[in-house]
């Protein structure tokens, strides 16, 4: 699957 | 460590809609919050494997 968003969060998790 | 970007986007009802995509270290630092991004996903593993900044 495919699409184009906008990035709101980005977010690492340990 | 699991590293996640949050995307925003309007579907056909234009509803806006947010899904969470897993992602590489390498696409988490290049990313920043505001970029328009096109990206090839898995549905059942919600993994970005492609984005391409637009």
């Amino acid at each position: 699957c495919e699409i184009t968003g906008k990035v709101i969060s980005l977010r690492a998790a340990a | 460590t699991w590293y996640g970007v949050a995307l925003s986007f309007i579907d056909t009802s234009a509803l806006e809609q947010v899904m969470t995509f897993a992602i590489r270290e390498e696409v988490y630092k290049s990313l920043r919050r505001g970029d328009i991004v096109h990206i090839t996903y898995s549905p059942n593993l919600h993994y970005a494997y492609v984005v391409e900044p637009i």
